[in-house]
């Protein structure tokens, strides 16, 4: 068991009370900067912890989540790199320390935590969430379709046996009321990035209409400045554009409803497939995803920065 | 525990927007149990797909009939699961 959060093994995968345990230490040898936040509790009652950085009050926010779909397990195990790089960096990288003197960062590790369990647990591939559906022997929701913009349209499931299963109604899953409480409390959040993997892409609303998004132009020319600088680290090519245009029509997904919410810097990743493992992605890729995945984290954090509204 | 000895993953390349709608039909079959990493859209992407062992012959004969073309991505999902598992401990011891 590490002590401290330096000796803590990044290149690997690890247990939800590992996590857990992890974000414990980091804001007991940090308590100057991080915060630990509970937002709310899991279908199956475990708590839904979020990393506050923070350096003064009443900033506005950035958001980063990782972890909301259960088996992509690189996006957790980066999001715990994250936080120890903010760590690092603060008052040593010029950059993050002055996004930091200006917004506070909030980053949810593990959004789905009965999912990510259950993925250690019993069923390595496991996508939703945990709560039963009435009528049905299939359990869990997509929680990238139970958010409240778009839902229930065709690009979701009405089948709750379907990985992209909607839910029976917007924000039915406790992990994600969660956070649309925490949203609407906070009230001035100015970016929100949502993490997934993989398949290489950055992705802006819409998923649910084709209409562009009104700041699609700006949107769209960080997203490009953002995946070029990802890719300056180790030749990760992304594609970028809107979900509707880039993949397919996804309805009640997260970043539709934070930008209709009015946080103009709302995007998702979808993280490295490099070794074409898909979420059996190997541990030695762990640190080289996180590395590049940060680069443009900084960027559109930057650009939230320098571009205030 | 819900294991996946002989599962392989396929990655399809269509050719064409016909080929992407067989694909379309092909995933639509629940009885296959077929589990899309990424799913059918357009021709200029991949389409990943964890095929059960007990599918594997129809989605290839499947494939194969309607020339469309793909490689297996990864050969046994569980092989690569159990390597995971014993990085794991290795790691904790």
């Amino acid at each position: 068991i590490p002590r401290t959060t330096d000796d803590f093994d990044y290149a690997n995968y690890h247990e939800l009370s590992t996590i857990n345990s992890f974000m414990d230490m980091l804001v007991a040898e940090n308590n100057n900067l991080i915060s630990k936040i509970v937002i709310g509790q899991s279908y199956e009652g475990r708590p839904l912890n979020v990393l506050k950085f923070s350096t003064g009050a009443n900033r506005p926010g950035i958001w980063i989540d990782t972890g909301i779909h259960a088996r992509e397990w690189i996006t957790p195990a980066s999001g715990i790199w994250f936080a120890k790089k903010i760590v690092n960096d603060y008052g040593r990288d010029s950059v993050l320390t002055d996004i930091l003197n200006n917004y506070d960062i909030f980053l949810e590790i593990v959004t789905n935590p009965d999912g990510y369990q259950f993925t250690h647990t019993s069923n390595r591939m496991w996508r939703k969430t945990r709560k039963p559906n009435p009528g049905s022997s299939c359990v869990g929701v997509d929680p990238n379709r139970n958010w409240d913009t778009g839902f229930g349209g065709p690009g979701a499931s009405g089948n709750p046996c379907d990985e992209t299963y909607h839910g029976p109604s917007p924000n039915s899953e406790p992990e994600i009321k969660a956070i649309v409480d925490f949203v609407k409390s906070h009230g001035n959040l100015k970016t929100f990035l949502s993490i997934h993997s993989y398949s290489q892409m950055l992705l802006y609303p819409y998923g649910y209409k084709s209409t562009p998004a009104k700041d699609q132009a700006e949107l769209h020319e960080l997203a490009r400045k953002a995946t070029a600088e990802l890719q300056s680290l180790h030749n990760t090519r992304y594609t970028y554009g809107s979900i509707i245009t880039t993949i397919y029509q996804a309805d009640g997904v997260t970043i539709d409803w934070t930008y209709d919410q009015g946080i103009k810097y709302s995007y998702t990743f979808e993280l490295r497939d490099t070794g074409r493992y898909g979420f059996v992605l190997p541990a030695d890729q762990i640190l080289p995803t996180a590395e590049e995945t940060w680069l443009a984290l900084m960027v559109i954090m930057e650009h939230t920065k320098n571009n205030p509204y | 525990k819900t294991t996946f000895e002989g599962h392989q993953v396929l990655r399809i390349t269509a050719q064409d927007a016909a080929q992407i709608n067989l694909l379309k039909e092909l995933s639509e079959q629940q009885h296959l149990g077929l589990d899309l990493w990424m799913e059918p859209v357009h021709e200029s992407l991949p389409v990943d797909v964890r095929v059960p062992f007990n599918s594997l012959q129809a989605v290839r004969s499947f494939l194969g009939y309607n020339h469309i073309q793909y490689r297996v991505m990864i050969e046994d999902v569980q092989d690569l699961l159990d390597e995971e598992q014993r990085h794991m401990l290795k790691s904790h011891v």
